[in-house]
């Protein structure tokens, strides 16, 4: 049975689809079969791995609202353990339109159970916001990985993301849990990053990631070119960094 | 009559909060009456002028209901000339609160024509998202100034924040302008920094701001003070810059 991972933080810009995106590729070429589901609008996650979005007919708004089937809306990528659920900009819809169904936040965890026996991992990368989208990954994952960039801001609203998952585990998906905090964009040069990262080390213990992802150009360089950053400079501190971050997971120390 | 400026972009963590802010401050220290309005549940703009979050009792969220008055809401901030609409995680409520409301995208502009005689400048800081939050500030502004990050996603999110701004213009807000592009976090040893912003200048010629906003860690040190960047470190790159943008906007040259 798959292992069903949301990447969530309703903070902007603290390297949720980054995570998403390298993440997958990092367990897809240790030969686990995995899927990445794009729910954010903004289809990042999708052109981060090279997918044309022009060529997209169908994506996971049409299979929220039932009109398709998840497996015939999947694409490849260039990674051979590696296919996309993609998204667009349908998906901005679809708040709107599942406010009065039957079970809206329940949709895509009965899409993924569909899903779970033909994958090992499925990674779900969230738009940045504790909305409809957001709740609906937190009700069909296993964990919740929270990529937490050392920022005042970003620290600021992890009491409200920590809230909304204690939230779910009551009211929707008790077997939800939080399955680490990444530290993403770490710069050991600038005292707030040290600072944040003491505090969270402090209030989270072992839940924290050992691997710490740095501040390393590269990462933002690869989704221009459509790859993952293993594939665009597997020797960076980027890739290197994701890579570690699979290796935790797949020695099942998180989750 | 106050200009009315909001500060949009669907893409997270690019410098929204960070420019409502010091924008904001920089218009009060050149003694224009100045009114920031919080439209993010995040509140970030409130903590990063010093209002503490626990002594607030009501927020935008209850004006845009109609249960309070904007002027019995708004505070005072350490600035003399600056004053904060505030907000809280109540906002998250209120987005399908006003689904079946009358002239649910146009509550906040009702609201700003009636603050416009008191303020020479309103700046409204918008969460990471095209809903009805965003909406109704669009429907609210005169002009919009979108931060960018010369990053590969940030640039993907530009043809669908144009696109908004265009329906919101047809429906909703003829008199929306683009008041203009400014680029955030410029960092000129980055290549994709400088391709982008070519690109930029090229297509959006002079509505991008002279001014660029290097990336500078006392903008991200300042929040966790309470403070603008002007109060916080007025000789930083950070500070100066915001004070420059503006110098632009006093000087008519956008909007
Ligand atoms: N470790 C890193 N080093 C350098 N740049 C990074 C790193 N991680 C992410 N980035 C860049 O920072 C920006 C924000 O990251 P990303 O888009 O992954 O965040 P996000 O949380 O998914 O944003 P959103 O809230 O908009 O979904 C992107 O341009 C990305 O390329
Ligand atoms: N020019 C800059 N140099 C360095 N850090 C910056 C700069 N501008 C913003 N920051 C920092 O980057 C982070 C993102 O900025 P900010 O929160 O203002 O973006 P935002 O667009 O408002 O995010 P959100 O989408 O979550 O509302 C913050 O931690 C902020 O302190
Ligand atoms: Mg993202
Ligand atoms: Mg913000």
């Amino acid at each position: 049975m798959a292992r069903i991972i949301a990447i969530a933080n309703q903070k902007g810009g603290v390297g949720k689809t980054t995570t998403a995106v390298n993440l997958a590729a990092s367990l897809a070429v240790a030969e686990k079969r995995t899927l990445l589901i794009d729910m954010d609008p903004q289809a990042n996650a999708c052109s981060g791995l090279g997918i044309d979005k022009t060529s997209i007919i169908s994506t996971v708004y049409n299979v929220l609202l039932g009109e398709e089937k998840a497996s015939e809306v999947i694409c490849a990528t260039d990674i051979e353990w590696l296919s996309v659920l993609p998204s667009n900009t349908d998906l901005i819809g679809a708040e709107i339109e599942l406010i009065d169904k039957e079970g809206r936040e329940q949709r895509l965890r009965r899409i993924v159970e569909g899903l779970a026996s033909s994958y090992e991992y499925i990674i779900i990368d969230c738009p940045p916001s504790l909305s409809l989208l957001t709740v609906n990954a937190l009700a069909a994952a296993d964990q919740v990985l929270v990529p937490l960039q050392c920022e005042f801001y970003a620290m600021e609203g992890l009491g409200q993301l920590m809230q909304t998952i204690r939230l779910v585990q009551q009211e929707i998906n008790p077997r939800l849990k939080i399955g680490g905090i990444l530290l993403t964009m770490f710069d050991g040069r600038n005292n707030i990053c040290n600072q944040v990262s003491e505090e969270i080390r402090t209030h989270f213990g072992d839940k924290v990631f050992t691997t710490v992802v740095p501040r390393n150009v590269r990462l933002s360089e690869a989704p221009s070119y459509g790859q993952p950053a293993l594939l665009y400079d597997i020797g960076s501190r980027g890739a290197q960094a994701y890579l570690g971050v699979a290796q935790e997971i797949l020695e099942g120390q998180h989750g």
